[in-house]
């Protein structure tokens, strides 16, 4: 019997593999709105594959939305694949949903690090890097999150290839990165980017990599705290908020600084929810109630996106 | 598959800077004995790092030698690693 999106287990992770081929199903089954874009190739040659949410039209203003990125973080993966089911599910039903979707289209990058990602279903569940190797060192992996060109380098990265928090030779070596950047450079029109990452209840924005406040720093400090107020409304998890550099810790080479200094001034990073007692380990009966209380925070993002052109 | 059988993630909240430097000095001495699952950031956030088995008598006897308290966030890795693999499992089937 061939599984269809509609049978596939939303309550529960899943190999790269099943992810790949709900990919297709999904596809498949919502041909009229739903497609997918191979962007690239990983370091272990797996496809980089992403999903366009799209009523037509080109070179639409967009938004982008990444999951997995540091490949432990399984919740991450789970809420963008709920995350996209409820995308074909709300359009013509959620009316603000609907707005967002008939004037920008939608990417959804569900998982960034593939072959990370693999790695913690073959070898060790608490891979958190890509899996690129270089002549001189035994250590593998870099940290895709600060191997982007935005502060590259910086504090709150590292040199030796064995740290976890490895930025990796140059900027954007890292196909995974790389891909992304060309898709979204010759894109040229994204309004908006949401990276994912779990588990400490924040919702930051840009900078990372410096204590300066960004310009926009007065409008993405109130879009935060209404994004974090929509999702404490689903069920009552309390998310703290702010730039990076002040929420957490300085950090460079991060996705959203990357994004913000490209001209895409609603870039926001998320660490999802964490009940203080599983870490990456999240059961995955939480995976549902996350996306849930996480998709109203993306979608109040969107919808200030889509309402403040610019 | 790694075995993490008796790792553990302890929970430290550090009450100042200084203590906070113990806990980057603990990312600098020892980076392939302990895995920040929650790295040293400020005082009023909680640190996690997942300990192996085998070194947990010697981070645990430095935490304390620096006064730092701990509390055990994850008493067996494996035991939850088991567990999602049996979920998904019965989700497959």
């Amino acid at each position: 019997l061939e599984r269809s999106a509609s049978s596939f287990s939303y309550s529960s992770y899943h190999t790269l593999e099943e992810i790949y081929s709900w990919i297709d199903n999904f596809v498949t089954e919502h041909s009229d709105i739903v497609s997918k874009i191979h962007i690239g190739n990983s370091f272990e040659n797996r496809s980089i594959l992403i999903l366009k949410f799209s009523t037509g039209g080109s070179n639409r203003p967009a938004i982008w939305i990444d999951t997995g990125i540091h490949s432990r973080e399984w919740i991450t993966h789970a809420t963008g694949i709920w995350t996209a089911r409820k995308i074909v599910s709300a359009y013509g039903k959620d009316s603000i949903l609907t707005d967002i979707l008939n004037t920008m289209d939608i990417f959804i990058d569900l998982v960034t690090n593939p072959d990370g990602f693999a790695f913690t279903h073959s070898m060790n569940r608490l891979w958190r890097k890509n899996k690129s190797s270089r002549p001189g060192t035994s250590c593998t992996g870099v940290d895709l999150n600060r191997n982007w060109k935005s502060g590259f380098g910086g504090n709150g990265s590292n040199s030796n290839p064995c740290s976890e928090t490895y930025h990796g030779p140059s900027p954007q070596s890292e196909p995974e990165v790389a891909a992304i950047v060309d898709f979204i450079t010759g894109h040229g029109n994204f309004k908006a980017l949401i990276s994912i990452h779990s588990y400490s209840q924040m919702l930051m924005y840009p900078y990372g990599h410096s204590m300066e406040p960004v310009s926009s720093q007065k409008e993405l400090y109130r879009l935060a705290k209404k994004a974090v107020k929509a999702l404490y409304k689903v069920h009552g998890i309390n998310y703290i908020f702010g730039s990076i550099s002040n929420t957490l810790y300085v950090a460079s080479g991060v996705t959203v600084d990357w994004a913000y200094d490209s001209g895409i001034k609603y870039a926001f990073t998320f660490e999802l929810r964490d009940t203080g007692r599983y870490g990456f380990l999240l059961p995955a009966t939480q995976i549902i109630p996350t996306a849930q209380e996480t998709w109203m925070a993306i979608r109040t993002i969107m919808q200030h996106t889509l309402n403040h052109p610019y | 598959q790694m075995n993490f059988t008796g790792d553990q993630v302890l929970r430290i909240l550090a009450k100042d800077e200084k203590q906070l430097s113990f806990l980057r000095d603990l990312e600098i001495l020892k980076p392939q004995k302990v895995d920040f699952w929650r790295g040293p950031a400020r005082p009023s956030l909680p640190v996690d790092m997942r300990i192996p088995f085998a070194e947990l008598d010697d981070i645990k006897g430095y935490l304390e030698s620096h006064g730092l308290a701990y509390t055990v966030m994850i008493k067996n890795v494996q035991v939850l690693l088991d567990a999602e693999r049996e979920a998904m499992a019965k989700a497959r089937r």
